[in-house]
């Protein structure tokens, strides 16, 4: 955009394009712009350059709030409960997780928890055997809750620092899977109390508004702890992420840049501003 | 709903007789909020504004009609127009086998859609062979196994091949073995601006010839979706569109957006994750949705 010329209405209208195609969404974009506006016509921001640089602060600013880092060290096993729409990426990103921080030293236990896709049990145990790690599993069409249990069993009886659970994708409309999913929770939290520790729901960039629908649906049936969203090696640029962390008040703890044991990355809210107005 | 927020604007209107440009304008906003709320992508949405105000402007008001009812019927036919008015079919080649190639992003819905097609080709009597061409994905190819096996339809076993675009050339001949009527390939997902794996995906066309290039798409997709279908379109030409997860609460803005950039058939919806969840396409379902 243009540096050092005076500020016109054509810069606000083209900010308002670039954030409605990051998929922003029109009611946070219109948020997002709604005090630059203000200023723009009251004359107190007279140069492109500075509405750019108090536009990428605001929406830094709503990014971090919620930001706070994953902490392990007050729970053994730290149990984590992977959940999202279909095809979303949480399976590579158990993956690439578990990978990640067996590097770091920790002792990881996955459990294969989708026992009812085609191959989804064989998905998982190739991401835990190519990085050596125990997962655990049950025959397909076994149930959810029974696996859980015996990962988190599992998991405390072995000394494991991290114990992960990967589940079925599921539309956040479909009652009985989120009952499903509410069930396994508390199955969880029975075996080893306050688990699981997070509840983490994985988010793919490429999706648009309804990425807010499951925030807020998986939120309502779960209490969701944390966010990670994959795809972001796309073009799509994950707008939808001011939404969800300013209303729903979630961290995003990673996000998925590729679909190979290393594209994973921290969330830092300056890259991903920078990404989508650049 | 888009319905209400018309009304509401042409409350102000004093009497009938022709939709005016000022009142068509300020219907034309809100319809443009609700395709944005609605996922469609933007440029899209302008192109069809535009149609849209050129229609309107200077339309008589139908006497049974309000005219904020006339913009919703406007808006409403000519979406209707553009998605396709009928359902159209996956053509039989006249000489078998009919081979179809899958093509789409990672995790819209490719591999679960080949058994679906799979299933209804069965169903009318075609007997089809899969092959399993995602070398890539962990289990992608015992992924596919299963559900052959589950729908009692061959699929193609590479051996030690690791390469996609073999594993498909040589999958043709067993097809020729097995007398197959229909070949379908499942292919890995790929970024449309990796270019490696574009670059595959042309290969793998230009070996097999397909009759039918069929891009799944996930009907939840946002913004990109006008983009992402326009690379595929121009690096391999799709023939048709398959709409996954449609049994979810998405808008479905995509599916306009593709339509409108690729001018393609949109030829099924995914309702489901079951291999009977595959439906025909017809517009007035997805209209009342995108239109919200
Ligand atoms: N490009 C890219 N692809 C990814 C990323 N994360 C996951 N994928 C791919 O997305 C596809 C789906 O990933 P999965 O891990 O199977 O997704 P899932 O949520 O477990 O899917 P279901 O269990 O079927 O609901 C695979 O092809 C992955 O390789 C990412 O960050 N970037
Ligand atoms: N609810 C619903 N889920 C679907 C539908 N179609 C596919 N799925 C699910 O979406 C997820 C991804 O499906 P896959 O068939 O593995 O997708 P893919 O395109 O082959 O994925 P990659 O090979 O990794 O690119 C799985 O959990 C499927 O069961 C649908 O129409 N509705
Ligand atoms: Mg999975
Ligand atoms: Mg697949």
């Amino acid at each position: 955009v243009h540096g050092r010329a005076k500020v016109g209405p054509e810069l606000l209208e083209e900010l308002e394009e670039t954030l409605l195609i990051a998929d922003v969404g029109m009611q946070t974009t219109s948020f997002i712009l709604e005090d630059l506006k203000r200023e723009v016509s009251q004359n107190r921001i007279r140069e492109n350059k500075e509405v750019l640089e108090q536009l990428k602060q605001r929406m830094v600013h709503v990014l971090s709030q919620n930001q706070k880092p994953l902490s392990f060290s007050e729970h053994q096993p730290f149990v984590i409960l992977v959940v999202g729409v279909n095809g979303s990426g949480k399976t590579t990103t158990i993956g690439k997780l578990a990978r990640h921080w067996k590097q770091q030293g920790k002792k990881v236990l996955l459990a294969a928890g989708d026992t009812f896709r085609a191959a989804a049990i064989d998905q998982l145990q190739v991401w835990a055997e190519r990085s050596n790690i125990p997962c655990i599993s049950q025959k397909s069409g076994a149930d959810l809750s029974a696996v859980a249990y015996d990962a988190v069993q599992a998991g405390m009886a072995r000394e494991m620092d991290l114990v992960i659970i990967d589940t079925a994708g599921r539309l956040q409309t479909n009652t009985n899977l989120m009952e499903e999913l509410k069930k396994v929770k508390r199955v969880i939290g029975k075996v080893l109390p306050g688990a699981p520790h997070e509840t983490l729901l994985v988010l793919d960039a490429t999706i648009g508004q309804n990425s807010i629908s499951q925030a807020r649906l998986f939120n309502e049936a779960l209490e969701v702890d944390g966010l990670v969203m994959t795809k972001l090696d796309g073009t799509a640029k994950g707008g939808v992420l001011f939404n969800i962390t300013g209303d729903l008040k979630l961290p995003v703890r990673f996000v998925g840049v590729g679909e190979k044991p290393e594209d994973l990355q921290e969330f830092i809210p300056e890259n991903f501003v920078e990404a989508l107005i650049p | 709903n888009l319905s209400d927020r018309l009304e509401a604007i042409y409350k102000k209107l004093k009497g009938r007789g022709v939709l005016k440009e000022p009142d068509v304008d300020e219907a034309l906003r809100e319809i443009r909020v609700a395709l944005i709320e609605a996922d469609v992508s933007l440029p899209v949405i302008k192109d069809f504004i535009a149609e849209v105000r050129v229609q309107a402007v200077g339309q008589e008001v139908l006497k049974s009609l309000t005219p904020g009812h006339q913009m919703v019927k406007i808006v409403n036919d000519h979406l209707t127009h553009l998605l396709g008015e009928e359902f159209v079919d996956i053509q039989i080649a006249s000489k078998p086998p009919t081979i179809i190639l899958m093509a789409g992003l990672q995790g819209s819905g490719k591999t679960t859609t080949v058994g679906k097609l799979a299933k209804r080709f069965k169903e009318k009597g075609k007997n089809c062979l899969l092959v399993p061409a995602d070398v890539y994905r962990p289990a992608a190819i015992e992924q596919l196994h299963v559900l052959g096996r589950e729908l009692g339809v061959a699929v193609y076993d590479a051996g030690e091949e690791k390469d996609p675009v073999a594993i498909c050339k040589k999958s043709l001949d067993e097809a020729v073995n097995k007398m197959s009527q229909v070949v379908i390939i499942d292919t890995a997902g790929r970024q449309q601006v990796d270019d490696a794996l574009m670059e595959e995906l042309k290969q793998i066309k230009e070996t097999v010839q397909p009759h039918e290039v069929l891009f799944v798409a996930d009907a939840m997709m946002g913004q990109q979706s006008a983009d992402i279908a326009k690379t595929f379109n121009d690096a391999v030409g799709i023939d048709g569109v398959i709409l996954t997860k449609m049994d979810g609460d998405a808008r479905g803005g995509a599916a306009f957006s593709i339509k409108r950039v690729t001018g393609k058939p949109i030829r099924f919806i995914g309702m489901g994750e079951k291999l009977d969840a595959l439906e025909p396409f017809h517009p007035d379902r997805i209209v009342s949705r995108i239109l919200g």
